[in-house]
């Protein structure tokens, strides 16, 4: 099952604020 | 110990495990978890999602972790 272009970019960008919160409850020290 | 509940290590478990780059869907994380309601799966991969452990992709059915790649 291969991801459109659009469907790849989406991902990429959700996957980096996910990181942004994981980093931001890291810091909060949780 | 990462901090999470059991449920929440489950779920967390399930979705670091599938290959698919779209993730897995949250019917395929209900078919697995038989013994967990719709609801507690919808509130924990809210709560995952909350914490940054994961991330909706295609759609908001379906979730990868941040842990993967």
């Amino acid at each position: 099952s291969s991801l459109t272009q659009e469907q790849q970019r989406k991902i990429e960008e959700n996957r980096q604020k996910a990181l942004a919160r994981r980093a931001e409850r890291l810091a909060q020290g949780k | 110990n990462n901090g999470l509940n059991p449920n929440q290590n489950q779920v967390l478990c399930l979705i670091k495990s599938c290959p698919e780059p779209q993730g897995i869907s949250i019917q395929e994380l209900k078919q697995r978890l038989s013994g967990m309601s719709m609801t507690i799966i919808r509130q924990v991969v809210d709560f995952l999602s909350n914490e940054g452990h994961i991330f909706s992709t295609i759609d908001e059915d379906h979730f990868r972790s941040t842990d993967q790649e």
